[in-house]
């Protein structure tokens, strides 16, 4: 891994004599290859390792007797910084019910999430509503329907002959009327590039008014994580991020290149197929998973 | 790198930063600018718009060494496996693929191998309907290597010209997940001995590095044959897919463009080569 790397880069270094600012240089090549093998975006890498330099040349490291353990203990300070706190809250509304909409590509894991969340918010004592908006995919609203069952909680759904706005417009009257406190909102998957179905999610967030639009991700997405958080929240605004199937063994570095372009804090992780797989993210974990 | 300017270090810099946004990943990245600057260096070639070209035709001949069509049996009914990790466009692919081969007048069948999560095989009768393919199915719960093995029962019974099996997605990691895949392959080939006459490995085009480990592990345990990369209608480009041919020589035989039954094409390396630049 990078420890290894970057201890036979030091000990080949230091043989010349005492460090200097150029050999460190040297050694943030490692740290920028080992970045780029874990998916994160060659520019966030660019940037990251920048701050990272500016770190590395201080007494902290050329002084040090182990100056390879010092990189990574700055590399993994710095992560863990970049990626925030943990923060596994939703936001709560100051009147019910709380509206929170799920959106990002298609296979993210947003229906499954959806019902996670509404499953958590349950065992907190809350009384979720689930609605079914993706009218697209085959059999999405039974998949949320087959999932609120699983869990004992209710799906608001009108089939797939009408459009997710006014679907969502008869979820809000329901949610009302039953006393739901939080609604969370399963839209179908689409491409941040589309602008018909980014326009979608516009007039559903101006309808709903969430208190959380949560961009959902693939952990194992690629480069590509940039363009697509960056577009969502453009075009939407975004209050958070879900990382989806963290239980594989990808590095994961969409996680730094989605909080790097958006800001937005990393809320919950995605552990696993079953409907109690869902954790708060920890950004000093995902530090290290990231480092590998 | 746009312009018709002269190659120097900046250049080569920008050509390695353009293959990595495209999920090429750093080693083969660096390895083909080198290759690039090396042959530059010897033919003499000083122009940015004849490197970028060499580059392209660098990628094109890794990808378009053994561009296997899709392989069928001699005879009889041809059997196709499809696997992939979670969400990658498994269910919809079958769809496009059973559209395609019924629109070529053969006798086409689907199998509803998932028999785990919520609403799949619905998901899966829904194309078949679309299609207008017949869907065999068990009840959710089942066990998957018994559906595929009622299938090939079926589709041999029925005199199907192909069989499409679909299944769970799964994480390569999950170790009892890949012996689940295992026993349905295995299945599969003692109804069959040739069979499956084709594994295809669904990849999602948005995929980073982990791909790597997906063609290993899927390919380790089923013998995957051939590719789908889909959701190539995104802004990804699936440059994993070089370093897999390359390591594993696995070829890319469809891609996915979209969410419509008709959103199939065959994988063309030219065009990928180029679209990679775009
Ligand atoms: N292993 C694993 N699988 C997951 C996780 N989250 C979701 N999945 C699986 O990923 C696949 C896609 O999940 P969905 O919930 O259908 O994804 P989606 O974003 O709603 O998909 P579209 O509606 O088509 O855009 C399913 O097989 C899920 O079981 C996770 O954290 N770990
Ligand atoms: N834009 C686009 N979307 C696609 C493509 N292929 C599949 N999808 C979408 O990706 C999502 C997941 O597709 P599925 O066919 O359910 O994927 P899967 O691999 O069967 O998923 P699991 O069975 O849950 O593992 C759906 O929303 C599909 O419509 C493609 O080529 N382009
Ligand atoms: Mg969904
Ligand atoms: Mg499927």
């Amino acid at each position: 891994g990078l420890a290894e790397r970057l201890q036979q880069t030091f000990q080949r270094l230091r043989g010349k004599g005492k460090l200097t600012e150029a050999d460190v240089a040297e050694a943030m090549r490692e740290v920028r290859v080992a970045l780029l093998e874990a998916d994160v975006n060659f520019k966030v890498v660019k940037d990251f390792v920048a701050r990272v330099k500016e770190r590395a040349v201080g007494q902290e490291v050329l002084a040090s007797l182990t100056p390879g353990q010092q990189v990574i203990k700055i590399v993994h300070e710095e992560l863990t910084n970049l990626m925030g706190g943990s923060n596994a809250k939703l936001k709560i509304g100051s009147k019910p019910p709380t509206v929170v909409m799920m959106v990002g590509l298609q296979g993210a894991g947003k229906t499954t999430t959806t019902g996670k969340l509404a499953g958590l918010l349950k065992k907190q004592g809350r009384r979720p509503l689930l609605v079914a908006a993706d009218i697209y995919r085959p059999a999405a609203i039974r998949q949320l329907q087959i999932v609120g069952e699983k869990l004992g909680i209710p799906v608001f759904a009108m089939g797939d002959q009408h459009k997710p706005l006014d679907i969502v417009k008869g979820a809000m009257e329901h949610g009302r009327q039953h006393g739901n406190d939080y609604i969370l909102i399963d839209t179908a998957g689409r491409l941040h590039i589309n602008s018909e179905m980014m326009q979608e999610l516009v007039d559903i967030k101006g309808f709903a008014q969430p208190q959380e639009v949560l961009l959902v991700v693939d952990a194992m997405t690629g480069q590509d994580a940039v363009n697509v958080a960056e577009q969502f929240h453009q075009s939407l605004g975004l209050d958070g991020v879900i990382l989806t199937k963290l239980d594989g063994d990808t590095r994961g570095g969409a996680a730094l290149s989605v909080r790097a372009v958006t800001g937005c804090p990393i809320k919950f992780v995605g552990t696993g197929e079953k409907l109690d797989a869902l954790e708060p993210f920890y950004p000093d974990r995902m530090a290290s998973r990231i480092l590998g | 790198v746009t312009g018709h300017g002269e190659v120097d270090d900046d250049f080569f810099d920008q050509l390695e930063e353009i293959l990595l946004q495209a999920d090429i990943g750093v080693s083969t990245a660096v390895m083909l600018t080198d290759r690039v600057r090396r042959r530059a260096r010897s033919e003499k070639i000083r122009e940015a718009l004849a490197v970028r070209k060499m580059l392209k035709e660098e990628i094109t001949s890794i990808l378009v060494g053994n561009q296997a069509p899709i392989v069928w049996a001699d005879h009889g009914l041809t059997v196709m496996l499809i696997v992939g990790v979670n969400g990658a466009g498994k269910t919809t692919t079958l769809g496009k693929l059973a559209a395609r081969f019924k629109g070529e007048g053969k006798r086409v069948m689907l199998a509803a191998g998932d028999t785990f999560r919520a609403a799949a095989i619905e998901q899966l009768e829904t194309w078949g309907r679309r299609a207008g393919v017949p869907v065999i199915k068990h009840k959710e719960g089942a066990d998957p290597a018994a559906v595929a093995y009622d299938a090939v029962q079926s589709a041999l019974a029925r005199g199907m010209d192909v069989l499409l099996i679909d299944t769970a997605g799964r994480l390569q990691t999950k170790v009892n997940l890949m012996e689940e895949i295992k026993k349905v392959h295995r299945v599969i080939q003692r109804e069959l001995a040739t069979a499956p006459h084709e594994v295809l490995l669904v990849l999602d085009a948005t995929t980073g590095q982990n791909a790597i480990s997906q063609a290993k592990l899927f390919t380790q345990a089923v013998g995957v044959t051939g590719i789908v990369l889909t959701k190539l209608d995104g802004t990804a480009k699936g440059g994993v897919i070089i370093g897999i041919k390359q390591e594993l020589g696995l070829p890319v035989k469809l891609v996915g463009v979209g969410e419509r039954i008709e959103d199939l094409r065959d994988f063309d390396a030219t065009e990928f080569a180029d679209v990679l630049f775009s």
